[in-house]
């Protein structure tokens, strides 16, 4: 039981590494402390240009996108045919909806299914097409959006 | 596989939707309140998300208010061909299809789950829980690694 | 004790349904239900075009603006000098914000200081003066922000 | 009363900051992790919020990477004249201030109260938790209203 857990945390680590590196220019860590059935994951993030510092005081878009590459890392490992994202970038500056962006892009990449709700420019703008959902009167519809017209 | 269409009949604030779908990446944007979150539940719901992603404390608040029947469909096109695969709620209770024929849960489960399709966490980010991940106890990330070795 | 608790919230029901009304066009109502010490605050909110619905089927941005409505209703039973908001605008479109700006003018208004967090120009925008936070190795300082120059 | 000037010496990424303030709106904006939660976190420590909106487990963690000793003080003009009150963290034992002078936690927390300055929810909203507020089930909403009753 051991062995196969170290053996899955090894390639999550991998790849969680890989790909915070390569969105974020900053660089993270996870590894298993403790043995099953006590065992326990760390996970240590570092955003670019800061000091290592305690997971609890990373700022709310730094935890967002630890927790997307997180994401995208556990997919590298074991893909899922669809992924399903509702507003993870309400905490995102303009720079980290780019980097939320290139995470979708590298599910797409893999063949995967990506539906993406979100309310900023910046996410959608890297998307292959736009779905606009209007609302009257508590009935909802779907009409298809051109993202020249899109309201910043 | 690849979803291709999307069927809704009286899914929370969407009353009748047949939505195709393409594969790579589909942006869903519009004002508060137009029923982006119900569009990404009726998928959810299909796929076995059950609690807090789909914001419903019992199963008949998916339903439509003043419908008694809910169905959401989803036409999946794989190598061997196409399978639909649907879940609904008559009253509080409810049922699976495949291909328009009702089955038990488990078959329908199966079926997804042969297609690669799991409702893992990390397949369906509901709205505002993207935090969540990296907040988590390094004791409950465990849990994490568990369902993928 | 009973006496005291109505008549509170008999004042704090008063200015919810007010100002949610003033500020979204729709319609807000609170009640007690059960005596003390069991009592329960029940409260029902009807965005403008909608049916009435439970609470928890209301949207993310549905219920920010309620949320924001009642902090409003509680200040103007119960004054503070300082008011202060982290992103609580983080899930609302450009129409809610420009409400939220709204409760931001009441609560300025009766004299209180507001300190309001955002990455949204709609917010923004209705603000007396801004202050911008920037990072250099780890060190945040401050500086005057002109809104004209801030990225849309 | 108006806060006309906070201090800050070492509060978590505050090294060194002494910042007028003014009354009415002051927006406050920048990039993800420059700083603004830390700011209006450093207000809220002094007035007396403690726990989630805080975002640290124990005092100590509030102090400065690096540093031994933080402290954060508001300067209050009131009716009669200013008021500076400090609160501040060494090692990681508490101390608060009033006028420059060691007083205890009660004596400070009675001139904010005296003040108006109270740490009740709906002063100060962290982040990520706006609809909190409605999410509490009435039962505990009752306590919102207890608070103002
Ligand atoms: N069973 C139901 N029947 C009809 N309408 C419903 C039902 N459940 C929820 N709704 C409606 O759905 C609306 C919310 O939709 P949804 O949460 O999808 O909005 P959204 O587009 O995600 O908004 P936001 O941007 O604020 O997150 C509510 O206004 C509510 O009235
Ligand atoms: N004790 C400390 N000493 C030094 N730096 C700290 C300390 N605690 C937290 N920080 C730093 O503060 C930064 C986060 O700041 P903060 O949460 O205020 O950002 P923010 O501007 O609110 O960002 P966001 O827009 O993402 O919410 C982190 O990068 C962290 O390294
Ligand atoms: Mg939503
Ligand atoms: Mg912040």
């Amino acid at each position: 039981r051991d062995g196969a857990l170290a053996d899955a945390v090894g390639r999550l680590a991998e790849a969680f590494s890989k790909i915070y590196g390569e969105v974020s220019g900053g660089s993270a860590r996870m590894w298993l402390s403790g043995s099953w059935p006590d065992a326990a994951l760390e996970i240590e993030v570092i955003p670019p240009g800061k000091p290592p510092t305690r997971l609890e005081s990373l700022s709310g878009g730094e935890k967002s996108v630890a927790a997307l590459a997180l994401v995208a890392a556990v997919a590298a490992v074991r893909p899922s045919p669809i992924y399903l994202f509702d507003e993870a970038d309400a905490m995102l500056d303009a720079e980290n909806c780019r980097r939320f962006a290139k995470i979708l892009r590298i599910l797409a990449y893999s063949g995967s299914q990506v539906l993406v709700v979100s309310l900023k420019r910046e996410t959608l703008s890297e998307a292959d097409r736009i779905l606009g959902v209007t609302d009257s009167g508590g009935r909802s519809r779907v009409v298809g959006v051109d993202l020249s017209r899109y309201p910043g | 596989p690849t979803i291709r269409e999307v069927r809704i009949r009286n899914f929370k604030s969407f009353r009748s939707l047949n939505l195709p779908l393409l594969p790579g990446i589909t942006g869903i944007t519009g004002p508060n309140g137009s029923g982006k979150s119900n569009l990404l539940e009726s998928i959810a719901f299909v796929l076995g998300h059950r609690g807090r992603g789909l914001r419903a404390a019992r199963l008949g608040n998916l339903v439509s208010r003043g419908a008694r029947r809910a169905e959401v469909t989803l036409k999946i096109a794989t190598r061997s061909g196409e399978r639909t695969v649907s879940r609904g709620i008559r009253g509080s209770t409810g049922f699976y299809r495949i291909g328009g024929r009702i089955v038990p849960r488990y078959r329908a489960e199966l079926l997804l789950r042969e297609l690669g399709y799991r409702a893992d966490w990390y397949t369906y980010v509901a709205q505002g829980t993207v935090t969540r991940l990296v907040e988590m106890s390094p004791r409950e990330r465990v849990g994490i690694v568990e369902e993928i070795s």
